[in-house]
């Protein structure tokens, strides 16, 4: 209660027009602006604890560990610009199915990516456009974005894991490559 | 020298030989429309002999009703970047303008991505940037812009329904506040645009969209903020402004289902969360 108490009552001041427009000087919109975050950055840990809670399989299991990313739309998000195999879970709020495409900084040039079925999912991986390189400036490290199309049921959760090429090559069994078969790479 | 076409399966988006839009269609709805666009500026007033009120934070007031084009009238030097689920036309207007405009596999709109800023000012005007479609449907000065997502609320160039229309601000006396969409059509073919936030627009001629995209004003307006709207931003060189417009071209009648549609999509779209676990739980 106290988490969501934060973002209850900013908001609550935030209903000033000046807030709502940003009409106000600039460091009392500036103000705005950061209560909001501070009220934001505390909901997203309690969601985030929600979701990992709703996803785990039992309750003896624990869900796994969530978190947001606040500037996917500047291609920066630190869980998956270094990391070689991660899951990303969508939450669909609308009462009925939604298909999405989805786009996710990353460094590798190569990833496979598995539906919540386990199937793979075709994806495209390019190279973080000039515009968006413009507005990062110097933050964030990702030199790509990869994209695939997902499916999420109505008022519901879809899982896909991603892995990079190379990390998926090394879960070829040692014995295949001894016998000099040619490990065959993760379909793009 | 040539066109440039980038489609799909659903949407055909030819760009000309200078890389400007040049007409998309929707083969689903076998709908074309010619339709050329260009981001442009309006002069923010500084205040004149008819009114001393300035263009502010709480003010539109362009000091001219034609806005200055922002497109070079030689090349946006566009730029194809192809792929299996996403294709994309990289546009330069300015070195502080750019413009992505994307077509998904399996979608049924065109997304332009824009990223406006920082604007100069080192001539001393006030800048106010919009993006401007100008397409062949004959909407006359009928157009249409929501209210907060839900109804759309019919408009008409230089007319209220409400009190008799003094048209004293030819251009900031036609723009209305759009949350989520505004359209315009003709009898056969719709063209509407999705905003991703709430901006202010107007069609000031028929055939005409533009939507206000980023603002930066020199002189305070006189409504009590007591400074010019004038954002330095994170890094001091002035305010970004990063964003999306999806463009939807439909066959009149069925246009409305299919913005609908889209626009809770936009508006309650997935929430995306990461994890690094990658047990074995789907």
């Amino acid at each position: 209660e106290a988490e969501v108490e934060t973002l209850k009552e900013y908001m609550g001041v935030s209903q000033h027009h000046d807030s709502i427009t940003g009409t106000a000087k600039q460091h009392v919109n500036d103000d705005y602006t950061k209560r909001l975050h501070i009220g934001n950055e505390k909901c997203q840990k309690l969601v985030g604890l929600a979701v990992g809670q709703l996803m785990a399989k039992n309750s003896s299991t624990e869900g796994p560990k969530t978190q947001f990313c606040n500037y996917l739309n500047i291609s920066m998000c630190p869980a998956t610009e270094n990391a070689d195999s991660f899951a990303v879970i969508l939450y669909n709020p609308i009462g009925r199915n939604v298909s999405t495409y989805v786009k996710i900084p990353v460094n590798g040039a190569s990833y496979h990516v598995a539906g919540p079925d386990g199937s793979s999912v075709t994806n495209q991986v390019q190279a973080v456009s000039d515009a968006v390189q413009r507005v990062r400036r110097d933050r964030g490290s990702a030199k790509n974005d990869l994209f695939f199309f997902a499916h999420v049921p109505a008022l519901g959760f879809a899982t896909y894991q991603v892995t990079s090429a190379k990390q998926a090559l090394k879960r070829v069994r040692p014995q295949a490559l001894s016998n000099n078969v040619k490990a065959v790479p993760a379909p793009a | 020298d040539s066109d440039t076409v980038i489609s799909t399966d659903v949407i055909k988006v030819t760009f000309d030989s200078t890389g400007l839009l040049k007409s998309m269609t929707n083969m689903d709805s076998n709908v074309t429309v010619n339709v050329k666009q260009s981001f442009y500026w309006y002069n923010g007033s500084a205040g004149n002999h008819e009114s001393g009120q300035a263009s502010g934070a709480y003010i539109f007031r362009p000091n001219s009703s034609t806005p200055m084009d922002l497109f070079n009238g030689k090349s946006v030097s566009g730029k194809v970047v192809k792929g299996s689920e996403v294709i994309e036309f990289h546009q330069t207007f300015q070195p502080w303008l750019n413009q992505i405009v994307r077509l998904y596999k399996a979608k049924n709109f065109v997304e332009f991505e824009w990223v406006v800023g920082p604007i100069p000012f080192m001539d001393g005007l006030g800048k106010e940037i919009i993006t401007k479609f100008d397409t062949d449907i004959d909407s006359e000065d009928i157009f249409y812009t929501d209210s907060n997502g839900r109804q759309m609320m019919k408009r008409q160039k230089n007319h209220r329904e409400d009190y008799p229309y003094v048209d004293l601000e030819p251009v900031a006396g036609n723009y209305y506040p759009i949350n989520s969409r505004i359209f315009i059509n003709d009898k056969n073919k719709q063209f509407t645009i999705m905003t991703d936030r709430s901006e202010g627009g107007s069609s000031l001629k028929s055939g005409s969209v533009e939507l206000m995209v980023h603002r930066r004003l020199l002189h305070d307006d006189g409504k009590g903020v007591g400074e010019p709207l004038n954002e330095t931003g994170q890094f001091g060189d002035g305010l970004m402004a990063i964003g999306k417009h999806r463009v939807l071209i439909n066959q009149t009648p069925q246009a409305a289902t299919i913005h609908r549609e889209l626009g809770e999509e936009i508006y309650m779209a997935p929430w995306v969360f990461f994890s690094s676990q990658t047990s074995g739980w789907n």
